[in-house]
């Protein structure tokens, strides 16, 4: 058991290692054990170091950034251990449009091994969707779905 | 694996009975604020089997089922139906594709189907837990969550890749 | 003590009941004791309804209403009470853009009553603004100031 | 009562020493993630007298002081000085403008300053407590503290209404 967790843990150590820089645009993170003698009860310690800047405890960086982070740490994850499917509620709210560019085109790194569903309201993530669904509320509190082109998306709907 | 389709009647903001098809790669879903985004995942995550009401922002399960508007009654079902391509066998079942069903009444009693044939929510939850897709994957990260993978202790992150492994 | 709170929290409701539904453009909510008889320990229910749709607790209400709800709450908080200035860091960040236009707007209604500094990525809140300032690491790791005419905005930073 | 400027210097991600204007109405900071935005929000939090670094993002206090880049030396000093606009007396100080400054030394030595006198800092923290600006106020919502006013029970929300009385 412990052997598995080890080779599980150094498998998404490197690809968090790599991930994180992609989406960053540089800088470098890292995973670290708190107690590599004890595998069986040893936590995770996150260190992350956005481009140009010092290492810092994560508790010190922007929202944006500790967002960007928990992102490419899910990537790392599910690149490791692929599940068929991911649903993303709204999880780049807090990014600039530079780094929702970046996690959008990241999305179609995943190819054919994972169905991404995700619920945005940002321009930059609909740019990258391969099929686009609008909620409405035409008749009010009741939803319906309509089925869109990115030009027809309601304007009011998208976070500007 | 694929999800296929999700198909949603009298579930929360759904009174109506609505589908949604997914297709491969990237599938988008927009709307105004309150227009019913979050619910459509909540009724992926009911259909799955989740059993917290409270992870369905609700105080009790039956807080789902469409309460009615001005305009309109409430009703007293709620029904998810999910449709996915099994085709590798990644549920372990011996189907090409699943159908997964629940209901819920307004008087408390629920139903589950698993191909049209009647089972029990454990039937649902094991089905998944047993493919890697329970309660502890990173399938479905809800609104306000992303962060939720830090607050934890260092301690506690280890479950992450215990999950994984 | 208990009269005084009594007299805030009827001040406090009553603007409540007004701002929500301008920042909703519709529907109602309320603020209700808890325990009406005592007024030394009651507390506080919020009850929120969005235009169209039927009473229902807070926790039922999407991302986007609940911040709304809380800055209509915040709003009318300090309008009873009104406070020299209010920093505001990205409250607008899970708003959709007629709801962002809204609470644009509404930040004028105080005039000279209360300064507002606010964060944001958003371009509904920027053109409220009277003033703009960006905020900028060309050199890496290190902040700088530059005031900013609209247009100028850097549009990597926009949340779109 | 109005904020007129406030100039950081060593404070976090402001090595040089940097002054922004405050205008009547609505004045907005933009820029892209990690630029140093909420540093500022956080600089008036510190020079208003913030007693928890945890309130700062940080471990120690002393993690408000400018710690280096690749291209840069940490320094040893953070300091913040606010100018305020007193001249209708909100601040119950004698005093039509107000300056109020705070230093922190990398060995840990704090100084205050009211008007360009040293001063405690329960004196700047009592300045704004008395004028209704104190840790309670609404005066400063930090990022992704909105919904804080729901997530109290509803006995705990009563506070805002005795603070606000
Ligand atoms: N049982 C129910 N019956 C009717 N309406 C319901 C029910 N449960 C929830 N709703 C309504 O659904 C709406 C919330 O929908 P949802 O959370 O999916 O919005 P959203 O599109 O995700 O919005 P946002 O962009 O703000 O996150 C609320 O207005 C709520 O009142
Ligand atoms: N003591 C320090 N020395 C140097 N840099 C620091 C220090 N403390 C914090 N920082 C840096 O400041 C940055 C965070 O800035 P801030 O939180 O103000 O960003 P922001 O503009 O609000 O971004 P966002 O839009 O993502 O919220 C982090 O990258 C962090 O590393
Ligand atoms: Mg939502
Ligand atoms: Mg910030």
């Amino acid at each position: 058991v412990s052997q598995r967790f080890k080779k599980t843990f150094m498998d998404i150590k490197e690809r968090f290692s790599q991930v994180f820089p992609q989406m960053f645009g540089g800088g470098k993170a890292e995973l670290k054990l708190t107690d590599p003698e004890d595998l069986l009860s040893s936590g995770v310690e996150i260190i992350a170091q956005p481009p140009g800047k010092k290492l810092q405890q994560l508790s010190l960086l922007s929202g944006g950034e500790r967002a960007l982070t928990a992102i490419s740490l899910l990537f790392s994850i599910i690149q490791v251990k692929p599940i068929p499917f991911c649903v993303l509620d709204e999880v780049e709210a807090a990014l600039d449009e530079a780094n929702v560019a970046r996690f959008g085109k990241y999305l179609h790194t995943f190819e054919t091994d994972t169905q991404f569903i995700v619920i945005t309201h940002r321009k930059g993530t609909m740019e990258e969707a391969d099929s686009l669904y609008g909620i409405t509320m035409q008749e009010k509190g009741v939803s319906k779905i309509v089925s869109v082109r990115l030009q027809e998306v309601d304007m009011t709907s998208l976070k500007n | 694996m694929e999800l296929k389709k999700i198909e949603l009647n009298g579930f929360k903001s759904f009174a109506d009975k609505t589908t949604i098809d997914f297709d491969q790669g990237v599938t988008a879903i927009v709307g105004p604020n309150g227009s019913g985004k979050s619910n459509v995942i909540e009724a992926l995550r009911w259909v799955m089997g989740e059993q917290s009401a409270r992870n369905l922002r609700g105080g009790k399960m039956h807080d789902v089922i469409f309460s009615g508007t001005h305009a309109r009654k409430p009703v007293n079902i709620a029904e998810v139906t999910l449709l996915l391509d099994n085709s590798d066998f990644f549920l372990p079942i011996d189907f090409e594709e699943v159908s997964i069903s629940r209901r819920l009444h307004r008087n408390g009693e629920s139903e589950y189907r698993l191909n049209k044939q009647p089972c029990r929510l454990k039937d649902i939850v094991d089905l998944f837990m047993d493919s890697g897709l329970g309660k502890e994957s990173f399938s479905i990260i809800s609104q306000g969550q992303v962060e939720a993978i830090f607050n934890s202790k260092a301690e506690d992150r280890r479950s992450i890749f215990e999950e994984a492994a």
